[in-house]
């Protein structure tokens, strides 16, 4: 919240456009700017009624460099768009930097997803510091429901709830990476880097860099799910490949290679399996293995075959590793199997396990 | 300290503006504390706010952030 946790004393609020963008049709920016003010009536009393002149709670307009409040713009990217907080004259008001591209999807500044943290602001919200919150400072495109659990705290502390709630689905917070009891959903290396999928983040450990980064999936690679299941470098071709559910997305770099998704029964996996829960690179054998539930199989990446023989049983051939394994790594000889909490290090040559580590050990924890 | 190449300079310029315009530091010469003391303190603020190493020093991955497209309204205290 803003200090003295500024609000609108009326739940019913006005609102005007004053001008349009001239990258969306005028249809276009009215749909957005209702969405976005729906967005917080879902989870509120409020109520927003549209004028068509005089002065409204809320002046929306598009603006560029100086615009009349002496906070002016910067010319395309950088600072996007900024709302004042509640109050009289200015405050609520909400100026969007028409010196961006705005557009309804993700090629550009998506102009619902800016409008419903501004519209934010002008309600009172100051900046999360969770990185899957609306109201995060830094912009991200993500589709589905836009409140986490963050915001909506953040809104009802203001203005209580919404007496007859539409059913709404929050996105869970940013996980903390130092929590005890932090289970990981896929490790892949990535060119040097580490990257450890966890929800609808992933952390991207570099060796120079002090911290692991936290970063949302889908600002990364907009068209990949919000869920992986596992995830293997295969350094050979230079490529990523990411699992979730029974479809598959190559990547090179950061880039998604044409072509995907691709079914993973295309790897030789039979119909019945319907998710990859780890994959890792052997390196020294060229082999990729796939594990799903108890079973694991072997891909032979020179001649792109299911190895015959396989599905063998985990626990048979990984002496001491008798859960189900939510995500894999190798290195130098060791593989690292994830079970929810705990990491246990597994000596390929002795053939068994020699560590036991917590899960999120890896990211200086 | 050491006189900044061009490069070090557009970023100390980038990250000036950054924590005077979302962190409220303030413009000019601050009396007694050198104006590197108040500096270091508001980049702490803002490494913080991001959950990045608080380290005080303008490293790269505080400066990646700066960089960032983002909302215009300030990261902590009032914004009029």
């Amino acid at each position: 919240h803003f200090p003295r946790h500024l609000k609108w004393e009326n739940n019913n609020v006005t609102f005007r456009i004053l001008n349009y963008t001239p990258d969306l049709k005028k249809s276009d920016v009215d749909r957005a700017i209702r969405n976005a003010l729906n967005v917080w009536t879902d989870v509120t009393p409020l109520t927003f009624k549209k004028l068509h002149e005089g002065n409204a709670d809320i002046m929306i307009s598009f603006g560029t460099k100086e615009h009349g409040d002496y906070n002016p713009f910067d010319g395309p990217n950088g600072l996007l768009a900024h709302a004042y907080p509640p109050g009289k004259g200015i405050g609520g008001d909400t100026h969007f930097d028409e010196d961006e591209h705005w557009t309804k999807d993700s090629s550009a500044y998506n102009l619902f997803i800016v409008a419903a943290h501004e519209l934010g602001h002008a309600l009172g919200m100051s900046h999360s510091t969770d990185p899957g919150a609306l109201m995060y400072p830094v912009y991200s495109y993500a589709s589905g429901y836009p409140l986490s659990e963050d915001d909506i705290e953040g809104i009802q502390a203001l203005y209580g709830p919404n007496p007859d709630p539409r059913k709404v689905k929050p996105k869970p917070d940013a996980p903390n990476k130092c929590d005890p009891m932090l289970s990981f959903d896929a490790v892949t290396e990535l060119r040097g880097e580490t990257i450890v999928f966890k929800d609808r983040f992933y952390w991207r450990l570099h060796p120079q860099m002090p911290e692991p980064e936290l970063t949302l999936i889908k600002s990364t690679w907009p068209s990949i799910p919000n869920k992986v299941d596992a995830a293997y470098e295969n350094p050979e071709k230079d490529q990523v490949i990411i699992f979730s559910g029974i479809r598959m997305w190559a990547l090179n770099g950061y880039n998604l290679v044409d072509g995907y998704p691709k079914y993973i029964h295309k790897l030789g996996l039979p119909k019945k399996i319907r998710k990859v829960d780890a994959a890792v690179h052997i390196r020294d054998t060229g082999k990729t293995l796939f594990f799903t539930d108890e079973d694991y199989w072997s891909y032979d990446e020179a001649t792109g075959t299911m190895d015959s023989g396989y599905p063998r049983s985990i626990e048979e051939d990984f002496p001491g590793m008798d859960d189900e394994i939510d995500a894999a790594a190798y290195h130098y000889g060791y593989l690292y199997f994830f079970h929810e909490h705990t990491q246990y290090e597994y000596s390929y040559t002795s053939r068994k396990v020699i560590r036991i580590l917590r899960t999120n050990s890896i990211l200086n924890c | 300290l050491p006189l900044p190449s061009q490069d070090n300079d557009n970023k100390w310029l980038l990250a000036e503006k950054y924590l005077r315009q979302f962190y409220g530091l303030p413009a000019g010469l601050q009396g007694k504390q050198k104006t590197s003391d108040v500096f270091q303190t508001k980049i702490k603020e803002m490494q913080s706010f991001f959950k990045l190493k608080v380290t005080g020093n303008l490293d790269d991955n505080t400066l990646e952030l700066m960089k960032q497209a983002r909302c215009g309204v300030p990261d902590i205290g009032e914004y009029n």
